[in-house]
């Protein structure tokens, strides 16, 4: 799975999220990157999120839009709110799950409880930053 | 005018670090790197958040060391199936498209279905013809199957067999 979120000079966030799947999954298996608040989700008040792991797992717990409440009604920062929603509900749904997101504000947080999380990030002119391990 | 910032991510798993050795990473963090660069050229140039995700996605869909359009996983029956949506979080609006086997950039067609279509959601044949109405780009099959991911399925087909058979006497 693959997802990009950003904030634009003028303060408008966007989320998009694209994936092939799971390997030896049934025909018409449809997964989280295509629901929204599930996969992704974009609103200018709160966050951008977009997710990537186990879909069966992101669509039931709703994943994206967990970090939208957790910030909307919680006030949590995005890493925190980004951290929550990674470990809710563990105990009973479990899997891989990693998300990136960004408030209005250019706040940024990526997250996982995988050890890999291919991921970059560019804040205004500075340099980039790629990792393909979490740890980096 | 603001700051910007664009986050794109490849997936994320968890594995033995031996099956990702350096020159694999080195790969990896190329394909990352152009994708970030494709979205924040945009965002640098004045560009909107929804263009800006937009292309680095579509460049991550391009690359076949992602799990999405070229290079997908194939499904049980040795087909690829994708799926994408993109969100604008100023109008609320949003596009999402699933069930795809010939379109090249789903994520593109997920915008198109956001901006041109009265539905919000497209699955399958009928996403496909309107990609084809749109005047997308769509590929043969075999442009989204790699070899690796072959493999992959491969082994999944011959130890699910190896399974069901040692169900029996």
């Amino acid at each position: 799975t693959v997802g990009a979120v950003a904030l634009d000079q003028h303060g408008n966030v966007a989320a998009a999220t694209s994936t092939g799947g799971i390997e030896g999954k049934l025909r018409g298996r449809v997964g989280d990157s295509c629901i929204f608040g599930g996969g992704a989700l974009a609103n200018n008040e709160v966050c951008a999120a977009s997710c990537t792991g186990d879909g069966e797992i992101i669509m039931l717990a709703s994943l994206a839009h967990e970090v939208y409440a957790l910030r909307k009604y919680r006030k949590l920062s995005i890493t925190k709110a980004t951290r929550a929603a990674i470990e809710m509900y563990a105990d009973k749904l479990q899997g891989d799950r990693g998300i990136i997101a960004l408030d209005p504000a250019g706040n940024l947080a990526i997250d996982s409880n995988t050890n890999v999380m291919r991921c970059a990030y560019r804040v205004d002119e500075d340099a980039p930053f790629v990792t393909v391990w979490k740890a980096e | 005018m603001g700051k910007y910032v664009i986050i794109i991510h490849g997936g994320a798993v968890n594995t033995d670090p031996g099956t990702i050795p350096p020159e694999k990473e080195e790969q990896l963090k190329k394909g990352l790197h152009n994708a970030l660069t494709a979205g924040w050229e945009i965002l640098q140039r004045g560009g909107t958040a929804l263009d800006a995700v937009e292309a680095a996605v579509m460049s991550l869909e391009d690359n076949e060391l992602f799990n999405a359009g070229r290079g997908a996983m194939f499904n049980l029956n040795g087909e690829v199936e994708t799926e994408a949506s993109i969100i604008d979080g100023l109008t609320l609006r949003g596009g999402a498209v699933s069930g795809l086997k010939l379109v090249k950039n789903p994520v593109r067609l997920a915008r198109l279905v956001m901006e041109k279509c009265k539905h919000t959601f497209l699955t399958a044949e009928g996403a496909q013809e309107f990609a084809l109405a749109q005047g997308l780009t769509l590929q043969d099959p075999s442009y989204f199957k790699t070899e690796e991911q072959r493999q992959e399925w491969l082994d999944i087909i011959q130890e699910a067999r190896a399974e069901h058979a040692n169900k029996h006497d």
